[in-house]
């Protein structure tokens, strides 16, 4: 048996040091912790590197601190909306989705797009439609609004109504 | 966005990335980690790589396939493939970028543009590595 690496990213962004108060920069290195030590641990006993990225995402994707799934920012219209892909280096296969609303671990549903569906990607009403026929539940939409994305987008309608405040529908 | 490459005890590649877009973004955009060669690349023989940032950026200069192009045909370190990856057509597609990626004998690279790169990293069983800062 060979060598075995995970890496794993949170994302990246140009902001100001202050934007990132000490308790929020040690929760997220918390949550990274908890991400690679999901994937590795799968690695650590054999197992894939497919297994381990998707396992390090859904972890990622669960807590409200990264953007991917719970947490994920909002649309102009206030909703989230995730995507997600998933590739196996081996095969050179892929499943990718976009457009969910409703779906818990879009990088799951990625997977069983790969390994489960004719197609290589699916987006919204179809990708909600085959998840719902591969036996995921879906999630009540306020499962992926969090009151810090919901005040950021605040701040952006507020915005948008001082910069045209002709355009109310 | 959040994104992992692994390489396994059998030798394979795998790249996922997952994402819940930019703030503010239109109903129906789509951005780049569920693009194949934008987000996302994998292949065996070469590299996997995982892309965060502006998705629009990402996409139009297909920095995970750049990885992948760079590797491949310029015969690159990962280190250096994602370094090119990040700064391909700068000029003229300017934005936030950050790349993670793997090559086949385990070597990685985190890379990015940003003074924020929220990354970590485990080989094996040697101490788990975890930083918020690009300078951590």
């Amino acid at each position: 048996m060979g060598k075995y690496v995970i890496v794993i990213h949170g994302g990246a962004v140009t902001t100001d040091p202050s934007s990132i108060p000490p308790e929020k920069e040690a929760a997220l290195k918390k949550g990274l912790e908890a991400a690679l030590h999901a994937g590795w641990e799968i690695l650590n006993r054999g197992g894939t590197a497919l297994d381990a990225v998707e396992a390090a995402v859904m972890s990622m994707e669960d807590n409200e601190l990264f953007n991917a799934g719970r947490g994920g920012m909002f649309t102009l219209n206030g909703e989230v909306e995730t995507e997600a892909s998933v590739m196996d280096g081996l095969t050179l296969r892929g499943g990718a989705v976009s457009g969910l609303k409703l779906v818990k671990n879009p990088v799951h549903l990625a997977r069983l797009v790969m390994e489960k569906c004719k197609h290589t990607f699916l987006t919204a009403e179809g990708a909600h439609e085959f998840a719902l026929a591969q036996g995921l539940m879906l999630q009540d939409p306020s499962y992926f609004k969090t009151d810090e994305q919901r005040q950021e987008w605040l701040d952006i309608i507020q915005e948008a109504e001082v910069e045209h405040p002709n355009k109310h529908d | 966005t959040v994104g992992a490459v692994a390489l396994d005890q059998h030798g394979n590649l795998a790249v996922a990335t997952s994402t819940g877009g930019i703030e503010g973004k239109l109903r129906g955009r789509v951005g780049d980690s569920c693009i194949y060669g934008g987000g996302s690349y994998a292949n065996n023989e070469v590299c996997a790589a995982s892309c965060t940032g502006d998705g629009e950026i990402i996409m139009l200069a297909a920095c995970a396939h750049e990885v992948y192009a760079l590797r491949k045909y310029k015969k690159l370190s990962i280190a250096k493939a994602a370094q090119g990856a990040v700064a391909v057509h700068a000029d003229k597609l300017q934005g936030d970028r950050g790349i993670i990626a793997i090559d086949p004998e385990g070597n990685f690279a985190i890379e990015s543009n940003t003074n924020v790169m929220r990354c970590a990293y485990r080989v094996g069983d040697d101490e788990p590595f975890v930083a918020i800062w690009k300078e951590d």
